[in-house]
């Protein structure tokens, strides 16, 4: 598999802050937490009303998502599954280099 | 036998550089292959020189892709630019008449080293692949490294962040060869474009400031320009405008100093899509995005043509 693997269960999150307080509790929460994030490329660099795209390896999607919900911060899953969809990505030729 | 070449897929950064070989081969009328310089791990800096050869100096171009190896559209799109400007030449004369008049200079993988390593081992890497002993973390945000308001507002010091700026400006030897080439022709470089992904913009600017840049109506209306040919092929919209004020502000980019550097349209693109795929996004859309996007730079370099 591409990449050992290594991206299965790993999702993709979409959080928009809608308050400062929300945007503090971001900025504190990726500052502390280890996420890749894909928009903004900082978390110094994300504001209010701006999506902040974020994937998350699979041991801390579920800790993630407790903690927004307890600070009653919605988000959206944008990528259910990371590994699958980079499957899907390259398409016919990974499928062809595995047969 | 006939080179075959897909450009409907993602390639590793060996099959593109056979690639631009086998483009500097077969056109050698209307393409030069050169290095710039070699990167922090010692590969070669390639960019393809698109244009018929002329006696006289011609206005010129400059497009890079792939600044940050994540965004696997960029390379798939300056692979597409130079297939579609070459195809193109014999039955298109407008396109014609753009290779006529200007010299493209196309650099379909600036950050060669990150390509590499997004290809063999982390796919979301971002950064140069620089280390310097004293840092556990490797790399320095290209876009982040170039000596324009370096490292002020929008960038980190931190070397284990995304956007650190580096030890100090162009520290990257890849950021160091851009610069030193477009220096060295700022005389007839008109556009400068950077192609990045994703977020659907067309971006100018200031990146470091919220500000208007003197030339702002001219730039506005080929980013206007652009963005309605860009739209004209399968309707998807993109925005348009500062990029301190569209995206979000960011100090040493390359566009701020391409265009303190004396280049009157600097523009960065930010292809395909708005989140759904994100750096995922499929090989199916390559030909759409290329396709919408191709359309786009024509507009922006017809521009150039013009006086504004």
């Amino acid at each position: 598999y591409l990449y050992n693997n290594r991206y299965v269960g790993d999702q993709v999150l979409r959080i928009i802050p809608s308050s400062p307080g929300e945007l503090h509790y971001l900025k504190q929460l990726f500052q502390n937490m280890t996420v890749d994030l894909w928009q903004p490329s900082s978390s110094n660099l994300i504001h209010e009303g701006k999506a902040v795209d974020v994937h998350v390896g699979r041991d801390r999607t579920a800790r993630l998502k407790n903690l927004l919900r307890r600070a009653h911060i919605q988000h959206e899953l944008l990528i259910t599954d990371v590994q699958r969809e980079m499957e899907k990505q390259t398409g016919y030729r990974s499928n062809r280099k595995r047969r | 036998s006939v080179f075959q070449y897909d450009y409907e897929v993602y390639h590793p950064l060996e099959e593109i550089q056979s690639w631009m070989f086998e483009m500097n081969r077969t056109h050698p009328h209307l393409v030069d292959l050169f290095s710039i310089g070699r990167s922090y791990e010692g590969r070669p800096l390639y960019v393809l020189q698109l244009g018929n050869r002329v006696r006289t100096s011609k206005k010129a171009v400059w497009m890079d892709c792939g600044v940050h190896a994540r965004e696997w559209i960029g390379p798939a799109f300056c692979q597409w630019f130079v297939k579609e400007a070459l195809n193109s030449y014999q039955h298109d004369s407008s396109m014609r008449r753009l290779l006529k008049q200007l010299n493209f200079y196309i650099m379909p993988v600036f950050n060669v080293d990150g390509y590499h390593y997004s290809w063999k081992s982390d796919r979301f890497w971002r950064k140069t692949r620089s280390k310097k002993a004293k840092y556990h973390c490797r790399g320095v945000d290209a876009n982040r490294n170039f000596k324009v308001k370096w490292c002020e507002e929008g960038a980190s010091t931190h070397p284990c962040d995304d956007t650190y700026c580096g030890p100090f400006p162009e520290s990257e030897p890849e950021v160091k060869a851009v610069s030193r080439f477009l220096r060295k022709h700022k005389k007839h470089m008109r556009a400068y474009i950077s192609i990045h992904a994703y977020a659907q913009m067309l971006l100018y600017p200031y990146s470091y400031k919220y500000g208007t840049i003197p030339n702002f109506d001219c730039v506005e209306t080929a980013a206007q320009s652009a963005v309605s040919a860009l739209y004209s092929a399968y309707g998807v919209r993109y925005r348009y405008g500062p990029a301190s004020t569209t995206l979000y502000v960011s100090s040493g980019s390359s566009i701020d100093w391409a265009y303190k550097n004396g280049i009157p349209y600097a523009f960065a693109f930010e292809l395909r899509d708005t989140g759904h795929y994100g750096f995922l996004l499929p090989e199916a859309l390559i030909g759409p995005t290329c396709t919408e996007t191709m359309r786009a730079v024509r507009a922006i370099a017809s521009g150039l043509l013009k006086k504004c």
